[in-house]
């Protein structure tokens, strides 16, 4: 039955008389696919009616594919659709008193994925959702994260964790990051390719103090974990007619870098965010390596520089980096197109000047909190002037701090040009997200970096040839194989290194993984299919971000949509419909655009001839708005003129 | 280690053992003209079987003066080295490393092939043992082939046969073993016994070998070598030899 009267004897009920009976987080990760499944048994012990609500926060990057909710034996379940059918669907059949939502919550780098539903007293509700994501490797490890906010305490409340790598498990470590309350409470039990991972605090452990009745357990639940990495030329694991192809050399020594670095010291950088920018650059600037070059460009309404030229990572030269950064004291506008011009002219004419040692690897590090303000404002034509500017071999990283900046904006900019871009808070962590952000590019260890197979053996595959490929991070490659046809598939990839020319071979037996796989009951078996779709998706997402064209954009939407219904996820252009067996009752869950402004998290809305009591407190839909709100993103700015003078610090 | 030289005017196999100490650096290859060197370190076997103690190259460390470069081939890992520059494969991969046209080609488990200006190829051997042996250790095998590519000063327990010295073998007669016939060598000036006897080349099949009949030198090779062998004892693995 939904749920069993097996009592533990704890009372968990709040004041509100609504009690969650049992929260469990079941997780599989299958060669760094995570399936995770979140189910929540909820029950409303007052006589009265009442509102229980599942919030979920899911990580971005993850594809929610599931969700069902069985309230007194009837089960809604949900079904991916393209995202204007959906609505029409769901405005056919709106479900009274209830409504989900995925919105846009205030930490950085997850979404929230809420359901809410009014039900009367004594009813219970067992909310389940599953989500996928592949993790990837930063800083030499596998982080999989799960937001863990029961939000009251639980009767039964169980995380576990379930890896599964081929490769081989190098360690896994949990730490303790919901606190030293629940020190020594998870246990982990690791074998050669397998570990098992379980967290299970009684009702007393969740407590916040032992006679308190709200709950301690607030917080992320890490497992951390990184595998055997013995052939250089990587892991190519082939299975169900998909390979994936991970390379993450070791023992390399680093390339030597050319790095400006161009931060924005513009007056709405005043304060907290400069000062623990500076605080981030002394670190890095320090980390440099005598074989590094570097310079500093400052800007806002004008452009300054360190040095107008790039200079050796001495001790003495970076003593004085770091005096000349904590003597800059933020004001006026924000002129990002000339500051990205001056640092490219930098590198342009030490390179004319042969200054570059030929295998180093050139790079650009933009730190902005906002728009520009002063020169050229088009963004578009800011990024049309670095691109036809910019050298070839240089990549760009952006880091946007805070919610005033245009990320889509640093995001196009860096995706065009080789790099990545981050979003970072704009307060106490701003330092250590920085540092965190440079030390995944501080160290390369290969440029040039191409990865081939026969032809005719595989197709579909994803990029193949990558820039540069830094210590601690990894490189996948995927695609589908002619497994007919193919016993064996090769890899050829070519790179260079410090000081040579890098040619590494693989040979993979299409079955190699079949053996081991079947007897694993826990695996996902459809586990390199889906990674290779994510990827896909991924990269077409990042195209679609720059496709020059209306047309090539259709296209590409086209293609993430029919992938999208294809692996039933929910994707900027596909939404969940939840309805019930009759289909009479309906609920709609899309994911949200990103903002251009607005710092809040989004809000979930309800149908208006709900406008009684039941009203969650979270959603209150304009008074202006007539108009039915689905489930979506707050009003967007877009009734406001797309772009405002406005003053820097306004 | 075995040596096997290959004598390409007299058509014969001379063949000798060094019997030296775990840790000792043998000279193989010196040529400072060409600017080659070639050194073998030896590792001992896990412990000593009828109280001696067998040594193998377990190192093996290429030195190209002339473009700064060092390879550098242990039974974990191979390394090339350019300055203060190292990049490395180790014995499960298959690949390559190219560097101022110097080529190493690895392939995974089995052999290194290093290929100076596509001239001339250098082939080391990796012999696999049962981890768990109790007295058996991985160990390396060299394979430098017959060639004027190196200077006629070239030296080394290998490359002073570079230029090839005139070797008369005569009187062949039973031997105390009656398997193993005996012959006299005239080399050098020195008139040795020299038994017949079998030695293998694993270059065909890295396991069971493909045996060659070669005429055994007795006493680390003395009176067939310049000198002793403790002679090309070099104090570490990128050492020419002294004055040969």
């Amino acid at each position: 039955s939904t749920l069993n009267d097996e009592d533990s004897g704890e009372s968990v009920e709040g004041d509100d008389k609504i009690s969650i009976y049992s929260y469990k987080v079941r997780s599989t990760i299958t060669s760094r696919l995570v399936n995770t499944m979140i189910q929540s048994k909820v029950e409303n012990k007052a006589k009265h009616s009442q509102n229980l609500v599942f919030d979920v926060q899911i990580p971005k990057g993850a594809f929610i594919h599931n969700f069902t909710m069985n309230i007194n034996g009837i089960t809604f379940t949900s079904s991916i659709r393209e995202r204007s059918a959906a609505r029409q669907q769901y405005a056919q059949a709106r479900a009274k008193g209830k409504a989900a939502g995925i919105v846009r919550s205030s930490a950085l780098d997850t979404e929230n994925f809420k359901a809410e539903l009014n039900v009367p007293g004594g009813m219970k509700v067992q909310f389940e959702i599953h989500y996928q994501e592949a993790i990837r490797r930063k800083l030499g490890s596998y982080e999989y994260i799960i937001p863990l906010q029961p939000g009251r305490l639980a009767k039964h409340l169980e995380v576990d964790v379930r890896i599964i790598e081929p490769q081989g498990l190098r360690y896994v470590h949990v730490p303790n990051s919901l606190g030293d309350h629940f020190a020594g409470i998870t246990t982990i039990s690791k074998g050669e390719k397998k570990a098992h991972v379980s967290f299970k605090p009684t009702v007393a452990q969740q407590r916040k103090c032992p006679t308190c009745s709200a709950t301690a357990v607030d917080g992320n639940f890490v497992v951390m974990y990184d595998v055997q990495r013995e052939p250089k030329a990587g892991e190519l694991e082939i299975f169900n007619g998909y390979f994936i192809h991970y390379f993450a050399p070791e023992n390399l020594d680093p390339l030597p870098k050319n790095i400006l670095f161009v931060i924005d010291v513009s007056g709405s950088m005043w304060g907290l965010k400069m000062k623990q920018t500076v605080e981030a650059m002394k670190t890095i600037l320090g980390d440099l390596r005598p074989e590094d070059q570097f310079s500093i460009v400052d800007f806002n309404h004008n452009v300054r520089s360190w040095r107008d030229d790039l200079v050796a990572a001495t001790p003495s030269q970076t003593e004085d980096a770091k005096k000349y950064i904590q003597e800059i004291h933020p004001t006026g506008g924000t002129n990002i197109n000339e500051a990205l011009l001056r640092a490219i002219f930098i590198l342009k004419e030490a390179s004319n000047l042969k200054m570059l040692d030929p295998n180093s690897v050139s790079m650009i590090v933009l730190v902005s909190d906002g728009d520009p303000t002063v020169g050229e404002l088009k963004l578009t034509t800011i990024q049309k002037n670095v691109k036809q500017n910019i050298p070839e071999d240089v990549s760009l990283f952006s880091l946007g701090i805070g919610f005033d900046v245009d990320y889509d904006f640093l995001e196009r900019l860096a995706h065009e040009n080789h790099g990545m871009a981050q979003r970072i808070f704009g307060s106490q962590e701003t330092s250590s997200q920085m540092k965190k952000f440079y030390n995944q590019v501080s160290t390369p260890l290969l440029k040039k970096v191409e990865i081939n197979y026969p032809q005719g053996s595989v197709s579909d595959v994803t990029q193949n040839s990558f820039h540069n490929y830094f210590g601690g991070s990894e490189i996948v490659v995927a695609g589908k194989v002619d497994s007919n046809n193919v016993q064996h598939l090769q890899s050829l990839i070519t790179a260079t290194a410090a000081n040579a020319e890098i040619v590494l071979e693989t040979l993979a037996d299409v079955e190699g993984l079949d053996e081991f796989l079947k007897k694993e009951e826990h695996a996902d078996p459809k586990f390199t299919e889906k990674l290779w779709a994510y990827l896909t998706i991924n990269q077409l997402m990042a195209e679609r971000n720059l496709a020059p064209t209306a047309a090539l954009k259709r296209n590409i939407t086209r293609s993430i949509l029919q992938m999208s219904l294809d692996h039933h996820i929910v994707t900027p252009f596909t939404a969940m419909l939840i309805e019930n067996p009759e289909g009479d009752e309906r609920m709609l869950a899309d994911s949200p655009k990103d903002q251009k402004r607005g710092c809040c998290s989004g809000t979930l809305s309800v149908a208006p001839n709900n406008l009684d009591k039941s009203i969650p407190s979270w959603a209150k839909p304009t008074p202006t708005s007539e108009r039915l709100l689905s489930a979506r993103q707050a009003p967007t700015m877009s009734a406001i003129k797309q772009h405002i003078n406005t003053v820097d610090n306004d | 280690p075995h040596f096997i030289i290959y004598l390409q005017k007299s058509q014969e196999n001379i063949c000798f053992n060094i019997d030296s100490e775990p840790g000792d650096i043998l000279n193989l290859v010196s040529d400072p003209e060409s600017g080659v060197l070639v050194n073998g370190q030896l590792i001992g076997a896990k412990k000593r079987e009828d109280k001696k103690l067998a040594t193998y190259f377990g190192k093996i460390g290429f030195y190209f003066k002339h473009k700064g470069l060092k390879v550098e081939i242990s039974t974990e890992t191979i390394t090339l080295k350019d300055g203060s520059y190292s990049t490395g494969l180790s014995w499960s991969d298959t690949g390559s490393i190219i560097r101022k046209r110097l080529l190493v080609s690895v392939k995974k488990d089995s052999s290194v092939t290093i290929t100076v200006d596509t001239e001339i190829s250098f082939l080391v051997l990796l012999h696999r043992v049962w981890k768990n042996h109790p007295v058996n250790v991985d160990f390396l095998g060299i394979y430098i082939p017959p060639t004027n590519w190196f200077s006629s000063s070239a030296h080394g327990l290998i490359g002073q046969f570079m230029s090839e010295p005139e070797v008369r073998i005569y009187n062949e007669r039973p031997g105390r073993d009656p398997k193993k016939p005996e012959a006299t060598m005239e080399v050098k000036g020195h008139k040795l016994t020299v038994t017949s006897g079998l030695q293998k080349d694993y270059r065909t099949d890295q396991v069971f070998g493909t045996n060659v009949h070669c005429w055994f030198v007795h006493n680390s090779g003395k009176g067939f070598i310049d000198g002793h062998y403790k002679d090309y004892i070099v104090p570490h693995l990128y050492r020419f030899l002294r004055n040969p």
